[in-house]
């Protein structure tokens, strides 16, 4: 943020405080459920939130007249602000791999619904910082929250087929829980009498420490 | 020498009062710590061996402590409340706490005056140990989902307790593997044909003489679980019931019965009688998550003041680690929930007697509002007490991930509270339905 304005430009996952002067002003132009699905919108939602969170952070650390002890001071905040700046990288890769040709029926498809989901939850999860930072309003978060929501009812058939596509064996996975053909219970059964506590019906231990306290 | 002297020098408040409010009363306070100092001084009751134990070396050792503290309770002519917090410093799952936290409260809440004079004797005397079976492999929070049914037969009095599927088997009751002679089973009860939900019934598991389990019964331990040591200390077990018969007599008959022609009964006594015992646990859960919290948050902050990194100024004494906002903004609000958990649980324990008492007067006008808070509350706390003994973990850096920081055993033993008594998510659906209501 001090280079800001100076020759030495933003590069890399910083880049976008390039924008900084459209980003500090800016307000999401999400008017209807769907707009959350757009790309620009949520990138623009979540690169607002980082320039405005990183530049609320400068100006506080600029008024220590001791930059290192106004660094402690303000670490908290500095840890959320790069919280949200991490957070845009991780959606804005996201977005830029589906703006790749992926092949593959429905495969597409599916990303972009699991990336607006990735993003819209962190949205939600962050909202504080979203409204604070005058991003967006409530009822724009209300109906990113709507949207969240439809996104799930469209993941929920393709599920399984998600976590297949990870292409694990039983035998790396190791869970009965998570096994291939869904046979839990059966298999739960079966390996609980293998636990060495199974050898034999009556424990180690009985008849030397409970038998006497059932007698006594 | 003690390394934090400096840091105790700096408190501005009477530590000593402050011990008196966190154990509630003066009474607790000096109970808590006599208790305390009992336990810690017994070389019998030591415990910073249980990660090297294999699983039976384990379990044996935890039989070993549970029958010795039994001994010790008569020798010291324990009270109630005094045998409950040498429990508590044990700090080892084990079948006792089924047996005084479970079994025993059911047969008060749901038997009959009869029922209670013949069963609670016995288990008072642990000349019976007893489980708590509900919780099925195939059904765990929805309990009207129970698969295991009782049956009336009127030709012989008796009811036919059956697992009729692989998911109607009992699945993780605490004591019931290896340790338990009877259990609470919970179970559909049907007589003449009509299905009449779940209920509690009394039933004998294994013979008395030899231990071994009785006809028709298969038990089992369920199998290692998280964490080496933490809950491997109990036996959460497996239970199949091939048509059992039990006596008509061992239906915990206070809120219905059966009548010996098979006819069902409501008692005039309400259903909601069980809310009370609900309420109870559900009580328990929170203050014990103000325990856990509050050991979690103990260990760092110790370490967090003697830990120190980085902050040295041209190779002087580096910065101790809680001085570090960000620290402080991760562990501080911890130590502030420890508290705020002990108070609200202090606050739950007035609201069980309060409901108790209401019960008694027939009024169950704040039954639903009690119930829901519970429910909410022992969702909220354990949530945030499994999140928090993590973080703590995190706040201790590396040192955090090793055994003999503590940490981890605690993790491993509290996470389960999560789950146990009503899934949290559950649980929360209950508030916001009631929410919804009102």
């Amino acid at each position: 943020v001090s280079q800001l304005g100076s020759d030495k430009k933003p590069v890399g996952t910083t880049a976008y405080f390039l924008r900084v002067e459209h980003l500090m002003q800016c307000s999401s132009i999400a008017q209807k459920a769907e707009d959350w699905l757009k790309p620009s919108v949520i990138l623009e939602a979540f690169e607002a939130r980082a320039v405005r969170m990183s530049v609320a952070c400068a100006q506080r650390l600029s008024k220590f007249a001791n930059p290192e002890e106004g660094f402690l001071e303000l670490s908290a905040d500095l840890v959320e602000a790069a919280v949200a700046h991490c957070q845009l990288i991780v959606v804005s890769k996201f977005i830029e791999k589906l703006q790749q040709n992926i092949p593959g029926k429905g495969v597409k498809k599916q990303l972009e619904i699991l990336c607006n989901i990735y993003a819209l939850f962190l949205l939600h999860k962050h909202l504080g910082d979203f409204l604070s930072t005058g991003v967006i309003s409530s009822k724009q978060a209300s109906i990113a929250n709507d949207q969240l929501r439809s996104l799930y009812s469209q993941v929920r058939p393709n599920a399984i087929a998600l976590v297949d596509a990870f292409n694990y064996t039983d035998h790396f996975l190791g869970s009965v829980l998570g096994r291939y053909d869904g046979n839990v219970y059966p298999k739960l059964y079966e390996e609980a009498w293998k636990d060495p506590l199974n050898d034999s019906v009556v424990p180690d231990g009985f008849h030397e420490y409970i038998r006497p306290m059932l007698k006594q | 020498g003690d390394h934090l002297a400096s840091e105790r020098k700096k408190a501005n408040f009477d530590v000593d009062e402050m011990k008196i409010v966190w154990a509630g009363s003066r009474h607790a306070f000096e109970i808590s710590d006599r208790i305390a100092r009992l336990v810690a001084s017994d070389l019998a009751f030591r415990k910073d061996n249980r990660t090297m134990l294999s699983r039976k070396e384990l379990f044996k050792n935890t039989l070993r402590k549970a029958a010795y503290a039994w001994k010790r309770i008569i020798e010291l002519r324990l009270t109630e409340e005094e045998a409950s917090k040498l429990r508590f410093y044990v700090d080892e799952p084990a079948f006792t706490d089924l047996h005084w936290g479970m079994f025993v409260p059911a047969i008060k809440g749901q038997g009959t005056e009869e029922q209670q004079q013949k069963w609670l004797p016995l288990a008072y005397k642990m000349q019976i140990i007893g489980c708590y079976a509900q919780t099925e492999l195939g059904h765990g929070s929805n309990v009207q989902g129970l698969e295991t049914t009782a049956t009336f037969d009127p030709q012989t009095d008796e009811f036919i307790i059956n697992s009729p599927t692989l998911t109607s088997s009992k699945w993780w009751p605490g004591g019931l593997g290896k340790v338990s002679t009877h259990a609470v089973v919970y179970a559909r009860l049907i007589t003449d044909g009509q299905d009449h939900g779940v209920h509690g019934f009394i039933v004998q598991l294994r013979s008395l003489d030899d231990h071994l389990p009785l006809e028709g019964i298969t038990i089992g331990d369920i199998g290692m679980k998280f964490g080496n040591g933490a809950y491997n200390t109990m036996d959460n077990g497996v239970l199949r019931f091939d048509n059992v018969r039990i006596p008509r007599n061992q239906m915990l008959m206070r809120v219905s019965r059966v009548t010996r022609e098979g006819k069902y009964v409501h008692s005039n006594v309400p259903r909601q009688l069980v809310y009370g015992t609900m309420v109870f646990v559900r009580q328990t859960i929170v203050s014990d998550a103000s325990c856990a919290l509050s050991r979690a948050v103990c260990i760092a902050t110790r370490y967090s003041a003697v830990r120190r990194q980085f902050g040295s100024q041209k190779g002087g004494v580096e910065t101790q680690v809680i001085d570090y906002k960000t620290q402080q903004s991760r562990l501080f609000p911890l130590l502030a929930s420890a508290y705020a958990f002990r108070f609200v649980g202090e606050w739950l324990k007035w609201l069980y007697t309060d409901v108790t008492e209401r019960l008694q007067a027939n009024d169950f006008s704040t039954l639903p509002e009690a119930h829901a808070c519970t429910a909410g509350l022992k969702s909220l706390t354990t949530s945030a007490t499994a999140d928090a003994i993590e973080e703590c973990r995190k706040l201790c850096g590396g040192h955090g991930y090793l055994c003999s920081s503590g940490l981890p055993e605690l993790f491993a033993v509290y996470v389960p509270a999560c789950t146990y008594e009503g899934d949290n998510i559950v649980l929360l659906l209950q508030v916001a339905r009631f929410l919804m209501k009102t």
